[in-house]
């Protein structure tokens, strides 16, 4: 059984600009 | 065949061949007879020693070839047959000397020095060597019937392993008879303790290495008429002259080259092989670094060895604590690796890269970029060999971009994966 992998548009960046991948 | 290599290529020691390095050589001499004017000149002779002596003239005209007696005459071709002989002014004597100086162009490792003379030998002269083309010089051997007097040396003293690097002092060949013909030849090995083992003697291969060579005439051998009354043609008899002046040796290579060649510059060099460089082959050719450089012995040809940079670099520098925990073995190390590869062999994928193991080591995409997911990796560098990224808690994945098992995402870049309630 393959995992979907992680949808990095679910990802909730408020707080974590810093962290935010630039081509996001 | 290359002297240099055995059949199969082996490389063994060579060496260039046996040359009179003085023929067709220079020769500057501090005084020619009859270089601004002609002059006069007497030679004197006799049937043998005791017997009543002849004195014939002549005159030494530089403008006259039949009259002339060049320093090139020292170095031409020696017709004994048709003797040509060199000849300084007339009375240069004591302390004024005459000088014969003559460069080799390199390095030459002399086995003898030799001159032919066509007056009396002197009663005094000096060979010096130059191993720095001519600036700095060092006495090869010193001839004198008065050693003492002279050079302040003792006469013969003995060579010990301890001065073998010295000049000594000798009375032979200083007999004033023949009156001509008569022959000095130094042997730069002879009497030396160490020469039976020459090979294991730096002191030694030193010592017989020169760039130049210098004769000094240093007292004229009389038979002291010279002060008498109308002494002048007495004084037109005493001269120096000398047919062939020679310098036996080989072009000096350190057993890495079996001949000596002109470069684009004009200067002779050794054709050096065993991935060796320079004028003497006296040093590793770049990129063969890995071993310290040596001289070629009779049973060790020891030639440079390249680095082992995986192709990955051009170039490398040597370091004496690798090489002595190799064994003695390899001390090379590789400088600037490209291709993402990294280590003194350019052998493994440098941070943040991962090796491709369908390709191998040397191939210029043998390290990978690793790939970890910029939220469900924990960091950006891989398992070199695997590429695994290291994965924060519940994700998995070689390159950590999915949940684990029994995990789903969230909406934390923090913790990507949570466990499913």
């Amino acid at each position: 059984e393959v995992m979907p992998t992680l949808d990095m548009a679910l990802f909730d960046w408020t707080d974590y600009e810093d962290m935010k991948p630039v081509d996001t | 065949p290359d002297p240099c290599y055995d059949e199969p290529g082996t490389p063994r020691r060579c060496i260039p061949d046996f040359v009179n390095a003085a023929f067709g050589k220079e020769v500057r001499a501090s005084s020619t007879c009859g270089h601004k004017t002609p002059s006069r000149f007497c030679v004197l002779s006799s049937a043998d020693k005791g017997a009543e002596r002849t004195r014939t003239c002549h005159t030494c005209d530089a403008s006259d070839p039949r009259k002339y007696h060049p320093p090139a005459y020292l170095t031409d071709l020696n017709n004994p047959h048709n003797l040509t002989c060199w000849q300084s002014e007339n009375f240069v004597q004591f302390p004024q000397n005459v000088t014969l100086t003559l460069s080799l162009g390199k390095k030459f490792e002399v086995t003898y020095v030799s001159l032919q003379f066509c007056s009396p030998r002197p009663e005094s002269m000096v060979i010096y060597k130059s191993m720095d083309y001519g600036k700095t010089w060092v006495p090869f051997q010193f001839y004198s019937t008065q050693c003492r007097k002279m050079y302040n040396k003792p006469n013969r003293a003995v060579i010990t392993k301890q001065n073998e690097q010295e000049a000594v002092c000798t009375d032979s060949h200083t007999d004033m008879h023949p009156l001509s013909g008569g022959l000095i030849a130094f042997s730069t090995l002879d009497g030396r303790p160490s020469a039976h083992d020459f090979d294991n003697s730096p002191v030694l291969q030193d010592w017989v290495t020169a760039t130049d060579i210098k004769v000094v005439f240093g007292r004229l051998h009389t038979f002291g008429d010279e002060n008498e009354d109308d002494s002048e043609p007495a004084r037109d008899s005493y001269f120096y002259s000398v047919s062939d002046l020679q310098v036996g040796g080989r072009c000096k290579c350190n057993g890495h080259a079996s001949r000596c060649v002109k470069d684009r510059e004009g200067s002779l060099v050794c054709d050096c092989k065993h991935n060796t460089a320079g004028p003497e082959c006296d040093r590793c050719k770049p990129f063969h670094y890995d071993r310290p450089w040596q001289r070629a012995t009779a049973r060790e040809a020891n030639e440079c060895v390249a680095c082992n940079c995986n192709l990955h670099a051009r170039r490398c520098r040597f370091n004496m604590e690798l090489y002595k925990l190799s064994g003695r073995k390899s001390g090379g190390v590789c400088l600037n690796c490209r291709h993402n590869t990294a280590g003194r062999h350019c052998h493994y994928c440098k941070e943040g890269f991962y090796r491709d193991l369908s390709k191998p080591i040397s191939h210029r995409k043998a390290c990978k970029a690793c790939d970890c997911h910029p939220v469900g990796a924990a960091g950006k560098t891989c398992n070199q060999t695997t590429g695994q990224c290291p994965c924060k808690d519940g994700v998995a994945g070689v390159m950590c971009n999915r949940c684990a098992k029994g995990y789903q995402q969230s909406r934390s870049p923090i913790a990507p994966c949570i466990k499913i309630p």
